[in-house]
């Protein structure tokens, strides 16, 4: 299974529309400080089913929408899809291309959707959690938790290497 | 079960000590039980030693060493159980030139068989991308994202650009 | 006494604000109180707009803004009651090369009045020095130091003395 | 008040006597991971009267003599001198100059001077206490430390303009 694309509308500093298209290897991010990189990984985050919000930096769901700037409105609403290639079969569904989408409104309301279905957000938590990404592996490493895999203690280490056995 | 946990432990050990001692230029590092009886209540200890240094806590160690310290555990599991794709952040900020050159050459080589989203601001850390993506803030404040080449972006040229009149 | 605390605290917050602008290219920063009556009991709170951006709370600040909001405060605290002498251990480690070159340019004018001495792997707060030492390590682990001269370590000769064959 | 010199014997990496001489202005360290740039910082704060020897990166406070490597023997004291102009008469001794030593054995013993005149550590911090350096000012950062003066709740930043006042 690999990253095919990331759509982001509306999320943090995203107001447009953008897309990544991304190949097998090595897809680098950069630019210059609050330019928005990190928020293109919480928008991953985000997408694949993260309820922390502590995690990606806001206080409430709300928080990751686009809240407007000096020169810009506040917009409504937040959208990320992220599309993955299925041809592998890892991620438990008949489809060999998998795109998992989710939105939250300034209400709080939020809706999720995988291959343009309606889901509910634990569908999408289901659908990853033996793949390999997101909770408990080591696969999503934010901005200044390298660290934290030497920092963490003896049991936390365990535990990474149960996820990985 | 405890004898799947001790297979991965040998095998993430191994890997771990190969990948520390490819990064560090030769030393040693151990990923040791706190309790080899009861595997699945014990912990991970890491012992580390640079090349010519001594075997040492980890307290100990610099802030790159910390840092390269962690990759190698960090690629030893990915080596051992592959994530389908792994987002990195800036995970290569507290490395000095000629580490940042050693991981860049590890990541190149784990990318044949895994997919890496990497931000950074290092220039053999984006050298080894297969595409780069570039991101900056508009006057609106909002993030535009623009592909790009290698050639357009060596860190001097970025310098040269930035430095105050 | 609560009265000469609300004077260190209005020649902090104005330097914290016209420090911050400086940094950032414009934008506003302001130090504000918990509780106005009880100052001996309350708390400071950061206040931070970005040039072009909202006022926002600190979480959402991204890695690099925090470290330079972090060294505005610093040097406002700095300028109301100088320290005799400054040890800095790599604060600028998240800064893009802009505001690296930003920063040396503050910390040149700091250091008429204080003294630093300062950690640093960045090429602009080197060439800030008056004075440079150059720490190694030697075969028997033992560390040396030397007296450096700008014209030997243009960053990109180290760089390219370390990368790999 | 400024620092003139730094003098280490056997503390940490510095198994040679080792001395820095310091300028008005700024003094920048520079050096690869893992070369002692920060058992400098180290080094300053111990003598400073540091007691805490959990934020100089060590358990016991004999882990700050020089434990020996693959090619030398461990040795069995270290010693720290930094000499201070004190020709404003910040610090509250009748001296234009100040050297102050510690020194500690493998055995735990450990010994103070102040121009060479024995003394207990207590008076050394007591020496600094007024002086704006060290505990509760913002004078010493360690490396990774710059994020805590955000990232420190309200009632700890007002304590730090406390000590500005
Ligand atoms: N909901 C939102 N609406 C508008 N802007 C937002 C929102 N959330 C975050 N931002 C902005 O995004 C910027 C941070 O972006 P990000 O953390 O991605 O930067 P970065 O490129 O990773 O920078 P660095 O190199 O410093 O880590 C901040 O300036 C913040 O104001
Ligand atoms: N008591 C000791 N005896 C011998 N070596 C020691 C001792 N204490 C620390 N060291 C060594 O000092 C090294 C760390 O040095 P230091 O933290 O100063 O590096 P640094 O130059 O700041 O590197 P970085 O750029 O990665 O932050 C470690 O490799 C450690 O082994
Ligand atoms: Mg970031
Ligand atoms: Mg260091």
């Amino acid at each position: 299974m690999y990253l095919k694309s990331l759509v982001m509308q509306g999320f943090k500093s995203f107001t447009n529309r953008v897309e990544l298209t991304f190949m097998p290897g090595v897809t680098a991010v950069v630019g210059p400080n609050g330019s928005g990189k990190s928020n293109i990984a919480d928008a991953i985050r985000w997408v694949l089913g993260e309820q922390s919000i502590r995690s990606i930096r806001g206080t409430r769901m709300q928080d990751v929408i686009f809240a407007g700037s000096a020169a810009r409105r506040p917009l409504g609403m937040a959208e990320v899809s992220i599309t993955l290639d299925n041809s592998a079969g890892r991620l438990p569904l008949e489809f060999s291309e998998v795109t998992v989408t989710r939105r939250v409104f300034r209400s709080g309301e939020s809706q999720f959707y995988i291959n343009k279905t309606p889901c509910r957000l634990r569908d999408i938590q289901e659908l990853f959690l033996d793949s390999g990404i997101g909770k408990g592996s080591l696969s999503l490493i934010g901005q200044g938790e390298v660290d934290a895999v030497l920092s963490a203690g003896p049991e936390e280490r365990r535990l990474l290497l149960e996820d990985a056995a | 079960s405890s004898k799947r946990l001790r297979e991965t432990y040998e095998k993430v050990s191994t890997a771990f000590s190969n990948i520390f001692a490819r990064l560090f230029g030769g030393g040693q590092a151990h990923l040791t039980w706190t309790d080899t009886e009861h595997l699945l209540d014990a912990g991970l200890e890491l012992m580390v030693q640079p090349p010519g240094k001594k075997m040492q806590s980890l307290m100990a160690l610099s802030g790159g060493e910390r840092a390269l310290t962690a990759i190698a555990l960090l690629f030893a599991i990915i080596e051992v159980r592959p994530s389908p794709f792994c987002v990195l952040d800036e995970i290569d900020a507290a490395l000095d030139e000629r580490n940042v050159a050693l991981f860049a050459g590890i990541l190149s080589d784990f990318a044949k068989q895994s997919q890496f989203i990497i931000i950074t601001h290092r220039q053999f850390t984006m050298e080894a991308a297969d595409v780069l993506y570039g991101v900056t803030m508009d006057r609106t404040a909002a993030s535009e994202l623009m592909s790009l080449h290698l050639a357009a972006i060596p860190e001097a040229a970025a310098a040269a650009e930035h430095a105050p009149a």
